[in-house]
């Protein structure tokens, strides 16, 4: 009789991991409106990539405007990714891996580039 | 690779002692202490050999220039953690030397022995993370200990010649450094 080999369960907790919803941005079009895009951008502004609207009292919306479209040209610089401008698959999957909680840019503890 | 605003680093002096400790309350458990300490010590060896400073591990947390902790959620900072992955662990540049590292997260210092897709290197991060407390900010070299991100289950230790250059540029180098050691372990790194 074969004994069956030890099956090693590998737990998944991923739908649990931060930032994993990011994904329903991949590919959204400059100019579009997509329901909870103020949240990318509140991971955007967290790294240093984009400041605080300073009208709409503080807020972020969830149309990829032309600002927003400057911080994800900025951040795919800063993580050598190729740089497109748009929120395509290599940009989603690298916003969505874990990282270091120190800002890329930040305003608080300022990096210069060398 | 990058510097924090204005460039700080550490002391004048050189060569320089930097002592570090590990909170007595905030650990985890499910590593041992001293499997912990023997991964922080690989870690600070690795900026040591490259530069004229030593680390030193001492009891007394509070008189620490670095201070090491696992801490969940808001812990007092302004830089709250966000539970599992994420954001991992964040350090102060110098000299502040708070260095936190998310417990929420599932670490590991043997994938071997840790089933989890969420797990993460705890000598990957920590590497990184010491690198910010002598100075560093980001890189955008994906291979470097500096860059920004790290997929689960995987490991980045060594230090590549972008986080050299730029920590030798803040303390000189290690007169016992060899840069052709480090061309060699990246020669044979890149083949691999």
């Amino acid at each position: 009789r074969i004994t069956p080999e030890k099956i090693t369960v590998i737990t998944t907790d991923t739908h649990k991991a931060t930032w994993h919803n990011f994904t329903r941005f991949k590919d959204a079009e400059k100019g579009s409106h997509v329901s909870g895009m103020s949240e990318l951008k509140k991971y955007f502004q967290r790294f240093g990539y984009l400041s605080l609207p300073d009208n709409q009292n503080d807020n972020f919306t969830d149309v990829f405007d032309t600002q927003f479209e400057s911080a994800v040209t900025l951040y795919q610089q800063k993580l050598g990714l190729p740089v497109t401008g748009q929120l395509d698959s290599d940009t989603i999957s690298a916003i969505m891996s874990p990282r270091c909680g120190v800002s890329d840019t930040a305003p608080r503890i300022h990096a210069t580039k060398h | 690779f990058a510097y924090f605003y204005g460039t700080p680093r550490w002391g004048p002096g050189s060569p320089m002692t930097l002592t570090y400790a590990c909170s007595p309350s905030n650990m985890i458990d499910y590593i041992s202490l001293l499997e912990i300490r023997t991964v922080f010590q690989r870690s600070f060896s690795r900026w040591a050999s490259v530069i004229p400073v030593n680390f030193t591990e001492i009891e007394d947390y509070e008189s620490a220039n670095i201070r090491i902790g696992f801490y969940r959620g808001d812990h007092g900072d302004g830089e709250p953690f966000d539970g599992v992955l994420g954001v991992l662990a964040h350090a102060f540049a110098p000299e502040n030397g708070r260095f936190h590292l998310d417990e929420a997260e599932t670490w590991a210092i043997d994938f071997k022995k840790v089933k989890s897709e969420a797990a993460v290197d705890l000598e990957s991060v920590a590497t990184h993370e010491i690198g910010h407390i002598l100075g560093l900010a980001h890189s955008s070299v994906k291979e470097a200990v500096m860059y920004p991100s790290l997929r689960p289950r995987s490991r980045r230790v060594d230090l590549k010649l972008d986080d050299v250059e730029g920590v030798q540029a803040l303390y000189g180098s290690n007169p016992n450094f060899k840069f052709s050691s480090l061309l060699e372990s990246e020669t044979s790194s890149n083949k691999g």
